[in-house]
């Protein structure tokens, strides 16, 4: 399921993969 | 180091916007939350970058964002 996925993890150093803005 | 300003994000690309908002986020959440706190940045992350900006001057106005962001994330997970 997708939503297992939400939220997208944040890892200090490493380049942001969730969305820019809303 | 030095706070994060609106005029130093604004010189920035959105997705690096973002990233720069998580490193400063991050630490504190993982004082906060440190199992999840890769996944409460990322749903703070969410929020406006302005109102990011106003959360990251006031702790006490974080902390309960923090723990808005938990109970959902708690919820969702069960």
């Amino acid at each position: 399921s997708s939503s297992v996925n939400w939220p997208p993890e944040f890892r200090p150093g490493e380049p942001w993969k969730g969305y820019p803005n809303i | 180091q030095e706070p994060l300003t609106a005029s130093m994000l604004a010189a920035a690309p959105p997705q690096e916007q973002k990233q720069m908002l998580g490193e400063r986020l991050y630490p504190l959440i993982l004082a906060m939350h440190p199992s999840l706190a890769g996944k409460i940045t990322g749903m703070l992350l969410e929020i406006d970058n302005s109102e990011l900006l106003l959360l990251l001057e006031s702790p006490e106005s974080l902390h309960s964002k923090i723990e808005e962001a938990v109970a959902v994330l708690q919820a969702h997970q069960i």
